[in-house]
């Protein structure tokens, strides 16, 4: 059964693409089949992966908004690294939310494209946009896990409980067999006071606490080097603090199966 | 006459509210009397000033999407500060974007319901959410200058030409006033080999190279921690580099009147 995980926090910059592109390399690693479907505007999961947006050759808004002349199988690409495969995003897709506005199942437009996949890889992470819009909403409709990165900052932890009532009225709505499996602390810096306590303050919430994943992300300049090189940081630099802590995240992932 | 900014990326995380928050407290320090205006949802500047969202109390949702109940001096409040004044933020704001779809003139709200400000500030800056849609319109039509916040790594960079694109387009057909006073690089780290290769980048572009501001903003924890303890860094350590490159930056922004 393929496992397909929502990377989502509506707070920018918290290292969702990062998260995404780096643990679905670490899977790969694994021994894992593994795809990534961009469904953020600003394409940088697919920019991060190498991966050039091109409108002739279709992307993820021609499955989500589109005309429906583009298949699942036409716009769905391999990256430079086997088992890693990729749905492309395009600034397209900026205008899906207005597009949709008025179309009936506009939630479930993701689902129903990607249904076919079913079966065809191990895993399946969606990468989204920086708000808890009709884009996300999709990926929240399509998945069956989310995986929360919450950078170890006062506005990231406030950013939660939106995310986690939009994830609880989604499950009660649209899909229930959506759970949260686990929020990753990321761009720790254990220099910041501010790092230990929020850190801290996960740790000690009654909501957010049981859900903490032993894998912290440590703030480390390989992480940015990587995604400048457009490649995940497995492959930029094996011994490196990046390539450590996405490792453990993969492993732990796979010692959690879905709820 | 008031000097209208809008800090506007669509990239998250680039450090648009800390600037906001920061640059608004510096220019107070250098005698100015300044209003910010919280146009994100999430609430992030009025939060980092130390003030509680109040759905009582009133908002800039209550200006711009409300019931017409509430005018301008019913929800401007003052913070801690003298001469740094607020129009708060409030989740309810999430809903604006769909509320407005069928109201003509939907992008001229904000401009509308601060138009009897003129005058009382010397400085208005606006905080605005990671994208380009209805609210940073709002934004953009309301004000009369641009300060882009670009952290120096290539998604942040790769994000300035849809940015620009949107402004033109502003510029043309909402808001002819509108012009892009400066890029500021932000979260400049120096031990990074990308900082200095999105730097450079940033300086030899025809397009961009003009507008860097000579400031740049350095990854400093004193921000984060700042930010923590809801006040501006230069009221939370003015010895700091936060607090040296934010008073540069207020005093760079003075020496450069609008285009
Ligand atoms: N562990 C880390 N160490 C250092 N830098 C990191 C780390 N994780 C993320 N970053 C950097 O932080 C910035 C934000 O990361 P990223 O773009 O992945 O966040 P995001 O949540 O996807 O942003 P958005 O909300 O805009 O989609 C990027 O510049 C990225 O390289
Ligand atoms: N110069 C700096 N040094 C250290 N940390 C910084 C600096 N500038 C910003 N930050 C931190 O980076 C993160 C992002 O900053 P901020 O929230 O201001 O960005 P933003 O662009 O407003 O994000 P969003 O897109 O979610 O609105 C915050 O955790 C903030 O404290
Ligand atoms: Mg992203
Ligand atoms: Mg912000």
């Amino acid at each position: 059964k393929t496992r397909v995980l929502a990377v989502a926090n509506e707070k920018g910059g918290v290292g969702k693409t990062v998260t995404v592109i780096n643990l679905g390399a670490a899977l790969q690693q694994e021994g894992r089949q593994v795809l990534i479907v961009d469904m953020d505007p600003q394409f940088n999961a697919t920019r991060g992966l190498g991966v050039e947006p091109d409108a002739d050759a279709g992307s993820i808004y021609d499955l989500v908004a589109g005309d429906g002349s583009k298949t699942v199988n036409d716009v769905l690409v391999s990256t430079r690294w086997e088992g890693l495969d990729l749905i492309p995003s395009h600034v397209d897709l900026t205008g899906a939310e207005v597009e949709l506005v008025e179309v009936a199942g506009r939630e479930d437009r993701l689902k129903s494209a990607l249904s076919e996949l079913e079966g065809r890889y191990d895993f399946i992470i969606c990468d989204t946009p920086p708000s808890l819009s009709l884009l996300t909403i999709n990926v929240f409709s399509y998945a069956r896990e989310v995986l929360v990165p919450c950078q170890t900052h006062p506005y990231a932890y406030a950013a939660l409980g939106e995310l986690f009532d939009t994830i609880d009225a989604v499950g009660q709505e649209i899909n229930d067999g959506l759970s949260i499996t686990g929020i990753l602390a990321t761009l720790y810096d254990q220099r910041t006071r501010v790092g230990h306590r929020i850190l801290e303050k996960l740790k000690a919430d009654e909501r957010y606490g049981p859900l903490l994943l032993d894998t912290v992300i440590r703030a480390n300049t390989t992480i940015a080097d990587s995604a400048d090189a457009g490649k995940p940081v497995v492959f930029y630099r094996r011994g490196s603090y990046g390539a450590e802590d996405y490792t453990a995240l993969a492993r732990e992932i796979l010692s959690r199966p879905a709820r």
